[in-house]
């Protein structure tokens, strides 16, 4: 099969007909599926599997077309790190947070900001919400509304890192992607870590532990619930608050 | 503790490397059935392809954010060369001449993956289990340095 798959290759990048890149998609595409599944792990249900699935096709329809198979680099390599820029850009831009749920998320992120420069210490959480007008039940309901497990948002919480690193907009993902054709290092989700394991030890011990179960060794949120003697909605909010209070952290 | 970490590094690489040639094989199952059900109803190759999205997405709605797990690897590293057993199923030229294959080897090729399938399935499971069992052990140990 390889010596198939190299005289299609050759075929297709000097002939460029449909037929070939037809075959090429087919024989590819269960990579969409894996990349796919795992980008999707953590999303909000209401966003279709099916739809990322579509997405992760045009980053392999465009991986196809870029790859330059003279370089000797394997081309699933590529692939997956094109499939999932593919997917993550894609829900960028549709708002896979509707902006309500951002602007919320915003001001909570403000708020901690201004009560850790004033009081030099984590907040509680009735200070935040006294900082927001609101009492506790009701930002509890708002952090319930936003939800921000995955690759997916890790990447975009990785965004503010570096941007506040470098100035730039870049994000992990995007660099990673660039280092696509070094097929040694690559896919290392640990790397994207590394760079927020100082700002993760230096937050409130509850927090701390939360998070790293849930990026360090992959506990589900109702996992780590139930290791602390709490609900899972409760879970769900104390990781969104550790979340947005790390978020707040990374911005200055 | 040094040893438990490094047995929990290894068991999340081989976990890597089988959901990754369990999710291929899933995928191959799925579309050789598609091709099965164009052949007996009609409808052309290019179908096919613009179906892919519904073929390859999972069937069951994913489980809510509480119990997804951030996958610590996105992708195994690509130096492994899948040739154990039935794993070149995952990599062979079936997909690449779909439309050739009679109606005899798809439905063979199929049978043939559906049990690479279950084997993936299976070795899954247990790995599942025994990480799931070194994470507690783990976090009991942490929480008692932290008492
Ligand atoms: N949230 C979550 N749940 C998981 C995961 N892995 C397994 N499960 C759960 O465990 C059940 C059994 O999984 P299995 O033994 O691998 O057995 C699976 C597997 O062998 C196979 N399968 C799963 N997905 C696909 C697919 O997309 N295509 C094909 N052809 N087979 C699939 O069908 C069997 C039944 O699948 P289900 O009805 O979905 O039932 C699954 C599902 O409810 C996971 O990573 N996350
Ligand atoms: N230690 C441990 N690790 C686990 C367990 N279950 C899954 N994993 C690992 O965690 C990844 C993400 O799982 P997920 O959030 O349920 O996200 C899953 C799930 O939403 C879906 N999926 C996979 N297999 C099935 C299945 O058989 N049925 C259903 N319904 N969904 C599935 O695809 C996503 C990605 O699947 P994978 O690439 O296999 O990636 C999986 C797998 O590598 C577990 O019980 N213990």
């Amino acid at each position: 099969t390889a010596a198939l798959v190299a005289e299609l290759w050759g075929d297709y990048k000097e002939h460029g007909t449909h037929a070939a890149r037809e075959r090429l998609i087919l024989h590819y595409s269960p990579l969409v599926k894996f990349v796919a599944g795992r980008v999707a792990s953590g999303l909000p249900q209401s966003i279709e599997q099916s739809d990322l699935v579509s997405y992760g096709i045009f980053g392999l329809i465009d991986a196809i077309d870029k790859f330059d198979p003279a370089r000797g680099f394997k081309f699933e390599t590529y692939a997956i790190s094109r499939i999932k820029g593919a997917i993550i850009d894609e829900l960028r831009s549709i708002d896979w947070v509707p902006r309500s749920v951002r602007a919320k998320a915003r001001a909570v992120e403000r708020a901690y900001s201004k009560l850790e420069n004033e009081l030099r210490r984590s907040p509680e959480d009735k200070e935040v919400a006294a900082e927001l007008e609101m009492n506790e039940d009701e930002l509890n309901h708002l952090l319930s509304q936003v939800s921000f497990t995955g690759l997916v948002a890790l990447d975009e919480l990785l965004g503010r890192q570096q941007a506040s690193d470098s100035g730039g907009s870049a994000t992990v993902g995007d660099t990673i992607a660039d280092r696509a054709h070094d097929p040694v290092e690559m896919f290392e989700v640990d790397e994207m870590k590394h760079l927020l394991a100082d700002a993760i030890n230096r937050m409130p011990d509850r927090e701390r532990l939360v998070l790293t179960l849930y990026y360090y060794e992959a506990f589900t949120l109702a996992e780590i619930g139930a290791l602390l003697g709490v609900t899972e909605s409760r879970v769900c909010q104390i990781h969104t608050k550790a979340i947005l209070q790390l978020r707040s952290r990374l911005a200055e | 503790l040094d040893e438990v970490r490094a047995m929990h590094e290894e068991c999340l690489e081989v976990e890597t490397e089988v959901s990754y040639v369990r999710r291929l094989a899933q995928a191959r199952i799925d579309i050789v059935s598609a091709e099965l059900d164009r052949r007996a109803s009609g409808g052309s190759v290019e179908d096919l392809v613009a179906r892919l999205p519904n073929i390859l997405a999972d069937e069951h709605p994913r489980s809510d954010p509480a119990h997804s797990r951030l996958p610590l690897h996105l992708a195994p590293s690509m130096a492994i060369t899948w040739q154990r057993g039935l794993e070149h199923l995952i990599g062979d030229s079936t997909l690449l001449n779909l439309p050739t294959l009679s109606v005899e080897e798809l439905g063979e090729t199929r049978e043939q993956l559906r049990t690479l399938e279950r084997e993936m399935s299976d070795r899954r499971r247990s790995l599942h289990r025994v990480i799931d069992g070194i994470e507690s052990d783990l976090t009991a140990r942490r929480r008692v340095d932290q008492t």
